[in-house]
């Protein structure tokens, strides 16, 4: 069986608001080292992948892996039900067919329990290679976000270009073009608004703005964000949380121009 | 416009 207690319900509800729009039915893959998701939208251009360690709950038990088939617009709605607060308690038996989730509220003397149908989902399931980056970009996510957010008023992709100058994130469109040049840059007093940029080669990748847009719905999550690029290999957008747990994308790149 | 590859062109099925 499976019994997961978090100490802030937000943590979940900004990790299922993150991916929401991005993909609807998906299998929460439990484990002892924890809770793993990883799900591709309908095109197949974009992919997330969560891992929630086993040391963000206490406590933690699961006994044998379980894997849990969850409408993801289905959680949104039980998880509207619980304060940012609360402390949030997941549980399951072996081969369930409900999942059940318990709210406590710190102070007042509420207790909520929910239980939602599981789903049968046989997703397949993608191999990522390990990948040596050419390009890792650390910078602060909601400047990551308005990048996006601000050239996607111009073009439906950008290219993002690194070298040692810095990092360039270009675009054009039918109303003219826009870019972005980042360089390293280190901030004292608040190293949450560092830039980091380690090159081992310069690499240039074109992307759709609309997922990168999407993916930006986790900014909540992580005041950094890392961006890893290689040649010919789709871009990992990392938001890492608490205990080593993540919030990874990978999206496909464009070809040709 | 440039052509969206999908992840099947570098991510395995396992």
């Amino acid at each position: 069986m499976l019994e997961a207690r978090l100490e802030q319900a937000n943590l979940l509800k900004k990790v299922v608001d993150a991916i929401k729009d991005l993909v609807q039915d998906c299998n929460f893959d439990c484990n002892d080292s924890g809770i793993a998701l990883q799900a591709m939208d309908n095109s197949h251009v974009a992919l997330v992948s969560m891992m929630l360690k086993s040391e963000s709950f206490s406590p933690f038990r699961c006994d044998r892996n379980i894997a849990l088939g969850i409408n993801l617009t289905s959680l949104t709605k039980v998880l509207r039900c619980a304060a940012n607060e609360d402390i949030l308690t997941l549980k399951a038996e072996d081969a369930p067919d409900v999942v059940n989730l318990v709210f406590e509220s710190a102070e007042s003397d509420r207790l909520s329990e929910y239980d939602i149908k599981l789903m049968d989902i046989d997703q397949e399931h993608l191999g990522i290679p390990e990948t040596e980056y050419a390009a890792t970009i650390s910078m602060p996510s909601a400047e990551f976000q308005k990048i996006c957010r601000d050239l996607m008023a111009l073009s439906e992709s950008v290219s993002i270009e690194c070298t040692k100058e810095g990092v360039k994130f270009a675009c054009s469109g039918d109303i003219g073009s826009g870019s972005v040049t980042l360089r390293s840059h280190t901030n004292v007093e608040k190293p949450q608004l560092n830039v980091e940029i380690d090159l081992s080669e310069p690499v240039a990748l074109t992307f759709s703005l609309k997922y990168l847009v999407n993916f930006c719905k986790a900014s909540g999550l992580s005041e950094q964000v890392r961006l890893c690029l290689s040649n010919e290999v789709p871009l990992l957008v990392e938001y890492a949380l608490s205990n080593n747990s993540y919030l990874r994308f990978y999206l496909a790149p464009k070809i040709g121009d | 416009a440039p052509f969206q590859t999908d992840l099947y062109n570098y991510f395995i099925k396992s």
